[in-house]
This record gives structure tokens, C-alpha cells and sequence, in this order.
């Protein structure tokens, strides 16, 4: 899991990551990666929307910048998709 | 827009309040209902009739935990609340965590705003990735009394339903963009360290340090004061910002707004012809603060606490031509006048203006 060296390297950052991207950018629950495909790593992927979405710098790291953002209280609607 | 653009076949819609929270007097939910409804009706043919004892469209009700919409609720903080899109049976209705601390003013979460936000997610409306946008995702206060809807949610909403019958199409305020060549500032003042620009309800915050410049609400440091700061400065012996508007100015030491303030301008000794301060600016080696008024400035002694005689005196005397001030400030022994899109740069020991620049000259931009 891509951490930037100055982030929490504990278990709740990893949650709380997690979780927002659940929430609220459709990270789907079984989202880890198989280890043979392509694809860029779901997680890395949708924090780079997310980091988009908020204007931060889009680094694919749970920065600093990022956590902070993802702890302001706000809406539970997702910022993508539908809500039904 | 939410995707498929669900919206409401009717302009005529109705909402029910199926309970209440007991932190707030009904009354008080009532009316934040009400006036988070007309956010919507008066920008939009919408209008919205209150009913009892049936289904309505769009039915409002405070929750805890798990509710049985798949959706959980997460306890204090966190997820504030939650609405469906428009549709039948919970289409359009409304949630809020019961266990927010509710309130109808700047302590814990505003339920007027948060209420506004979601109807328009029951309206059909997403998110928003304008930071000054009612449908920004994060929970920001705004003065109840002071809110105007902006105008990139009215543009949405406007998309999906038209616009108002009003004779007046109503307009919001838009977001400053830092790097918007045609940005002027209401007051601009430094702030260990940092330089503050203020404009409406925003300021934009500049650290010498970091490239990226930051937008937060006024109210997000110091939510007493009123958004349209007109003058600021510091005073970095006393750690201490002083804010004006109108007649009226604030003390400001770090959050908190010393007790006793506002008070009246004329306490530091203008005239009572004066009605409010442009701009203002403090000479830290001097403690001479200097206060900007029209085509007119003062000189105020912050030891004795006076304005200096031989006060008022004509700017174009004293600063050349820079015209009308709104905003200055003073940093590594310049001052910096801003006027509309201009920023002068004045030397106060050579006596002359040395610079002339883009007022977003800060922002890297």
C-alpha cells in the first residue's frame, strides 16, 4: 500500500483511507489488486480522483494534505455516482 | 448533476418532518426547514408545501446508526447527514445523524446549512468541486443571516428545473480563483508570517513556504466575524490582528476575538465623519500604524494609543500616486498598495513607490 514517508504508518490511516474511498469514490470492497494485472492499484487510483476532486495535489499518497482533508466532517452522498 | 439526471416531474412538491432532534427547539427545526427550502424555491419555479400525516416527496426525519437504508450513520462527526435523489418511496428524502451536535447558529453543525445542502441532493443535484459551492462535499458555516446562495449552485439547479419566476433572476456570489487576473481584495494584512487576503466571505491564505496558495472561509478561523472585512492589520508586538468594517473594528489574537469587540472606530480617534476604514497598515519599527480613507490617511501611535497630530493628510502628499487604497500591508520594509487589479510598491525610506505589479502577484500564479 503506497504510504508517503511522512504519513502515519498505522492501521487507522489505512482504515480511514479505505473507508472514505468507500464511501464516497466507489472503491469496491474486495479491491485488492491481482498480482498479475496491469491495472494501477485501485486504491492509488481512486485517491488520485479524490485528490482531483478537492483540488490537493494529485500524488496517489495519502499525504497529509489528504488525510486532513478526508477527516472535515461533511455529506454522506458519495462525490461520484449515483445515490439510491 | 447526478448521473441520469433524475429530477422531480413536478414543480409542486411536499415535505414532511417525521421527527426532531431534541438539541434544538422544534420551532427552531421548523424554521431551518422552511428557510433551507426557499435556498431552492427562490431560485426555481420549485415550491414546497408542508404536510402531516402522509407521504410526502421529500420526507426530512433525524437517524441513528443503522437505519435500514444501507447507509449506517457514523456517530459524531464524520458523515453529517445524507439525501436521496428524486424518485419514489425514499427518493428525495432526507437523513441527519441525530448524534451531531445541531444547532441554529455556529456551534456544532448549522442545521439550516446542512439541511440546504442536502435537499439539493434531493432536488437532484451531486457534488460540487467549487470549495465556496453549497454542494461542496465538506461541511463549512456560514452566518444563517448572511447566506447567499453562490452561483454555481444556482447554475446547477437552474439546469434541471429552469429559472425563477421572480421578475429579478436572483445572482450569487463565485469563488475568488487565486490566480484570476481580475481578483481584487476587500483587506489584506500579515499574520505570523503569513499574508491574508481577505474578499467576501473568503480569504485566501498565503504561506511564504508553501507554493500553493489556500481558500478557506472567514468563518472557518474566527466564525463571530462578518464576512466583507474592509481593512486589516497586525500588530506582531502584541500578536494581534485588527479588523475593521464599517464603524466597527475587531481585536484578534490567534482564534479567539478578544472579549469586548467590536468596538467603534471612533475609540481610536477618528472623526465621526468617518464611516468606515479602506485599508490599513502597521510600520512594526516605527509603531505607527497608518489608516487609509478615501483620497485621505491617518497616523495612529500605538504606544500612546492616539492618532498623531496634523492628521488627516492627503495620500498623493505623502505616497505619490497610487490612488485609492483598498488594501495594504507591510512586509521586509515595503508597503504594498493595492487599488482594483494594481499593486504598487512603495518604499517608505526613499519615500517613493518603487514597484508596480498585478495585485495576484503572490500566488505563483
Amino acid at each position: 500500500f503506497p504510504v508517503a514517508p511522512e504519513a502515519e504508518d498505522d492501521g487507522k490511516t489505512i482504515q480511514l483511507v479505505e473507508s472514505y474511498l468507500e464511501n464516497f469514490y466507489n472503491l469496491q470492497r474486495n479491491h485488492r489488486p491481482h498480482l498479475r494485472s496491469r491495472d494501477e492499484n485501485p486504491v492509488v487510483a481512486k485517491l488520485k480522483e479524490m485528490q482531483e476532486f478537492f483540488g490537493l495535489q494529485v500524488t496517489g499518497k495519502p499525504d497529509p494534505d489528504t488525510l486532513k482533508m478526508m477527516k472535515k466532517p461533511r455529506c454522506g452522498v458519495p462525490d461520484i455516482g449515483q445515490y439510491m | 448533476f447526478t448521473p441520469g439526471n433524475p429530477k422531480w416531474k413536478r414543480n409542486n412538491l411536499t415535505y414532511r418532518i417525521l421527527n426532531y432532534t431534541p438539541k434544538m427547539r422544534q420551532a427552531d427545526v421548523d424554521e431551518a426547514v422552511r428557510k433551507a427550502l426557499s435556498v431552492w424555491s427562490n431560485v426555481t419555479p420549485l415550491t414546497f408545501q408542508k404536510v402531516e400525516d402522509k407521504e410526502a416527496d421529500i420526507m426530512i426525519s433525524f437517524a441513528y446508526r443503522d437505519h435500514r437504508d444501507n447507509s449506517p450513520f457514523d456517530g459524531p462527526n464524520g458523515q453529517l447527514a445524507h439525501a436521496f435523489q428524486p424518485g419514489d418511496n425514499i427518493g428525495g428524502d432526507v437523513h441527519l445523524d441525530e448524534e451531531e451536535a445541531w444547532t441554529k447558529d455556529g456551534r456544532g453543525y448549522n442545521l439550516f446549512i446542512v439541511l440546504a445542502h442536502e435537499l439539493g441532493h434531493s432536488l437532484g443535484l451531486s457534488h460540487s468541486d467549487d470549495p465556496g459551492a453549497l454542494m461542496f462535499p465538506n461541511y463549512s458555516y456560514t452566518d444563517p443571516n448572511e447566506f447567499l446562495l453562490p452561483q454555481d449552485d444556482i447554475n446547477g439547479i437552474q439546469a434541471i428545473y429552469g429559472r425563477s419566476n421572480a421578475a429579478v433572476q436572483p445572482t450569487g456570489p463565485t469563488t475568488p480563483q487565486a490566480c484570476d487576473p481580475n481578483l481584487t481584495f476587500d483587506a489584506i494584512t500579515t499574520l505570523r508570517g503569513e499574508i491574508f487576503f481577505f474578499k467576501g466571505r473568503y480569504m485566501l491564505r498565503k504561506h511564504p513556504a508553501r507554493a500553493e496558495t489556500e481558500l478557506n472561509f472567514i468563518s472557518l478561523f474566527w466564525p463571530k466575524l462578518p464576512s466583507g472585512i474592509q481593512a486589516a492589520y497586525e500588530n506582531v508586538e502584541r500578536d494581534e490582528i485588527l479588523l475593521f468594517k464599517e464603524d466597527k473594528y475587531w481585536v484578534v489574537r490567534g482564534y479567539d476575538i478578544v472579549p469586548g469587540y467590536p468596538k467603534p472606530i471612533y475609540r481610536l480617534g477618528f472623526p465621526k465623519t468617518v464611516k468606515r476604514v479602506n485599508a490599513a497598515y502597521s510600520d512594526e519599527s516605527t509603531g505607527k500604524t497608518y489608516f487609509f480613507v478615501a483620497d485621505r490617511y491617518w497616523r495612529y501611535d500605538e504606544k500612546k494609543k492616539s492618532m498623531d497630530r496634523g492628521y488627516p493628510r492627503k495620500i498623493i502628499a505623502d505616497f505619490g500616486r497610487i490612488g485609492r487604497v483598498d488594501a495594504a500591508f507591510q512586509k521586509d520594509g515595503y508597503v504594498y498598495f493595492f487599488h482594483e487589479r494594481t499593486q504598487y510598491q512603495f518604499d517608505p525610506r526613499a519615500k517613493r513607490i518603487v514597484g508596480k505589479m498585478n495585485s495576484i502577484s503572490w500566488f505563483n500564479c
